[in-house]
């Protein structure tokens, strides 16, 4: 329903504000509702409900749309957009597969801090090959081919993982 | 409402297994092509998940467990999956379904999903034959099933912000 | 023409096995051809020529087809081809961004040694975040913003990088 | 042939600077969004580059420096490539374009490309203005232009994987 969705919409729109400032201190960014352009042939597009751009500025930067970010500060923009909405409606776990990659090491502490903030009520499993997000977890447990083409699960320490 | 444990017979790389799920932020870790992804999968086809191209798959069979050089392939997959924590009152099982009602007296529930090579599936909660729809229906008061920011697949993270205004719309009304 | 065609895929069929095995050790790989099927009417496809279709199995498992390789997997199965043509037709030069994102500490260090040996002839530059990626460079050297918005290049040795 | 020297002004986020390109293995590092990525572009701008999307732009103008909360934006992007190493019997300008013979005999050659605001672009080779065309049928001859393996750009290494049989057949007679 209309009122539905313009509720969900402002709130989204606060906790993404909220959460972009985290990750990008200094930055600023919102949501903005856009009609949908008419197609080539000028015929209105016949969608009623508008649409929603995605305006990202990180600190100090002049972007004139989110495709001049890059890959690390899309990841970042898109994670505070997923966290946001997992604030406004919380599920019971979330499972997140090696979302940190493109991340230098400051954006993965940043990640990380959200991260263990929202698993305050719920439970994440966070796959990763960064040995950061490894630190912070609260449990650890690995997957191995110890046997080729068959996997197994073993609990893992942190102080077992090869140095770097 | 929380996940438990869920158990793995011939589901993809996993002959046989069983992951216990603690609370908080829980690491998985290890070589690449070890299974990790897997688990996911594993996760989503036991919530009734019917995309093969979201199980990284060209037909649903793809993911009984396909042998190796040294172990011949299965002719079943079944994961089950136990949810716990659950608030009996919430649970509003329809009554077409002929579940029996102590069903919604549990604090614990367990989902099974079954696939043969012949192609039949398999639904059960507590053991006891369902259809997907009772799945779904009990899911949907957990809000467990909600796709919307529950499950990130490995590189899909950017989709959001590549999609167009009008399927973002989508993508967050699905949260709502 | 077709005999230049011919003989090019031969060579590299050849070389992506090679260096799959490398990446792969007891894995095995090889290209295809395969006429393109008919379209969905029986119409046969106007395409004279054949399409190339990739197999490719690491050590022990029997996979059905390439889209069940895992993210890693398929990252190093590409490399292998890159690298392959690389070795029949060098360039003076490669430009590599973030191609180690996905792969684990073993796959980094297959990864590095394969292009150690490319780098003999031809100028490698390589983008990366892994601290095992920059340890076997012949060089090294850093962009920064200290700046908001405006970026500047400066030499960095390896000891500068802070500690993960 | 190789890689010398690159000077950048008002390229992306490049007011304006210059690069030495070594030998061997370089590593590029610096956090996220700190310009690695653009100097790839640079190089792919400098060599002849027309697609818009492969320089992650809407319209060509975006590659001029746009300013920050401190700057002004600039007029133009410029951006010179110094090649080096070259063989002088390779290099067969053809005579249309009225290129100095003499650059046939250079060991070493610098490439320009500029863009104005309005849209009008320059190409020089040793600062005497040229065509496209010039640069491309130069680097022809030393297989710098070709993209097949060249460049990969961030996130598109799985693409040879993705694509289909057809298509990775095309990718590969570039390369031959
Ligand atoms: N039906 C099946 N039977 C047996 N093995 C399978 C099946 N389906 C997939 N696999 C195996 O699972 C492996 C991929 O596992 P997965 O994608 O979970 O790896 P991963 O741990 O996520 O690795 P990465 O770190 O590279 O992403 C493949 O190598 C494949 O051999
Ligand atoms: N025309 C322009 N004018 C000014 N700045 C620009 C312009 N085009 C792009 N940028 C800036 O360049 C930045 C992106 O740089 P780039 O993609 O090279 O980062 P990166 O170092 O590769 O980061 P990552 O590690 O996240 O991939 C953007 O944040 C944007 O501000
Ligand atoms: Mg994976
Ligand atoms: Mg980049």
């Amino acid at each position: 329903t209309k009122e539905m969705f313009s509720a969900t919409y402002q709130e989204l729109q606060q906790k993404f504000t909220e959460v972009f400032g985290q990750f990008f201190p200094g930055g600023r960014a919102e949501l903005q509702l856009v009609d949908e352009p008419p197609a080539e042939n000028g015929e209105p597009s016949g969608n009623q409900e508008p649409g929603i751009e995605i305006v990202a500025q990180p600190p100090g930067k002049r972007l004139k749309s989110i495709t001049m970010l890059s890959g690390g500060e899309k990841t970042l923009t898109a994670m505070a957009l997923l966290f946001a909405s997992f604030l406004i409606r919380p599920t019971p776990f979330c499972l997140l597969d090696e979302i940190d990659a493109p991340l230098d090491e400051e954006n993965i502490g940043r990640f990380t801090g959200v991260l263990k903030e929202l698993a305050q009520n719920a439970q994440f499993l966070v796959i990763t090959h960064n040995k950061r997000t490894m630190s912070i977890a609260d449990s650890l447990f690995g997957v191995t081919m110890e046997e080729p083409g068959v996997s197994k699960l073993v609990s893992v320490r942190l102080g077992d993982l090869q140095p770097v | 409402m929380h996940l438990k444990s869920m158990n793995m017979m011939g589901f993809k790389s996993f002959a046989e297994a069983k992951i216990e799920f603690p609370e908080g932020v829980t690491a998985v870790v290890g070589p690449n092509g070890s299974g990790k992804s897997n688990v996911v999968d594993a996760i989503l086809w036991v919530l009734g998940e019917q995309s093969t191209k979201t199980l990284r798959s060209e037909k649903m069979e793809d993911v009984i467990f396909n042998g190796t050089e040294l172990r011949k392939p299965l002719g079943m997959a079944e994961v089950s999956l136990v949810i716990g924590g659950l608030d009996p009152a919430m649970m509003k099982l329809d009554g077409g379904s002929g579940l029996p009602s102590e069903l919604t007296e549990a604090q614990e529930m367990m989902i099974t999903r079954r696939l043969y090579r012949n192609g039949e599936s398999e639904y059960l909660i507590n053991k006891i034959h369902c259809r997907l729809k009772d799945i779904r229906s009990l899911l949907l008061d957990t809000r467990a099933g909600s796709k919307g920011h529950t499950v990130i697949a490995q590189g899909q993270i950017d989709q959001i912000l590549n999609a167009s205004p009008q399927d973002r719309r989508e993508l967050i009304e699905e949260t709502a």
